[in-house]
């Protein structure tokens, strides 16, 4: 996980989920 | 690199799926290349252009891959094994959609156009060829925008990565965006039942693209001469 830290973070940034 | 004159195909039907509708809202705003015009023209600088800009495209489409309705609540190792395993579809998927009803010209970017010339002298002759094989495809089946931001979210979702954690809750994504699929194509063309799966059928050649570009820019950048941002390389090594 370490090796995709950009994307992990990018991920957790204010997700908002949608749920419709 | 000039501005195509672009030719849009107008949907008939009216949209009413909430997945569909959420997605068009979704969809990214276009982004510019924007080559730096302090560098001579040569095979170098196009490259650097385009992984520059697949970078900055990269960022706007993990953010876009969020508001998929269904995708936030995937646990966070399993949304990433997706979007490292169908990063380069998308992102081929959206020059597609650009480069319709544009002759033989893929739209990278409203200011980044290319031909089979300048992509030759870019050495991305055979990603030229495989692309604009989709673009011709896409352009017979006279791809709508519903159905393309709708195909781009199945390709995100079906991305069978060999990491993924929980399968039903995948396979829930799945099958909550192929109803999607067909409930639009039930809309917009009644009379053809064989649609959905014609576009569904597209699918292996955009995966098969995108295979060939990641192994093209792998190879770039073992070569070292073309400068890449952090995000495009992490992707390219998770594959």
């Amino acid at each position: 996980k370490e090796k995709h830290k950009i994307l992990h973070r990018l991920l957790q940034n204010s997700t908002s989920p949608v749920d419709l | 690199l000039s501005l195509p004159q672009k030719k849009t195909f107008l949907g008939g039907g009216h949209v009413e799926n909430k997945v569909v509708s959420h997605l068009l809202g979704a969809e990214p705003e276009k982004i510019y290349a924007m080559p730096d015009p302090a560098l001579p023209d040569s095979d170098i600088k196009a490259l650097t252009t385009l992984c520059d800009l697949a970078d900055r495209e990269l960022v706007v489409n993990i953010g876009w891959a969020k508001h998929i309705p269904g995708f936030s609540s995937l646990s966070l190792p399993d949304q990433m094994s997706l979007l490292q395993s169908a990063w380069m579809e998308i992102l081929i998927l959206r020059v597609v959609f650009r480069s319709l009803g544009c002759e033989d010209q893929l739209v990278f970017a409203e200011d980044y156009v290319m031909n089979e010339e300048q992509a030759k002298l870019a050495g991305l002759q055979d990603l030229y060829t495989a692309i604009l094989q989709l673009v011709r495809k896409y352009t017979s089946i006279k791809l709508h925008r519903e159905e393309f931001v709708t195909l781009k979210a199945i390709a995100l979702a079906n991305a069978d990565s060999m990491h993924i954690e929980d399968w039903v809750a995948v396979q829930r994504l799945q099958d909550s965006l192929h109803a999607a699929l067909q409930e639009l194509v039930s809309v917009l063309h009644p009379e053809d039942g064989q649609r959905a799966g014609r576009l569904i059928m597209t699918l292996p050649l955009l995966r098969q693209t995108a295979a060939k570009a990641v192994q093209h820019f792998c190879n770039i950048k073992q070569d070292g001469r073309v400068p890449m941002h952090k995000l495009f390389l992490e992707l390219l090594e998770a594959h």
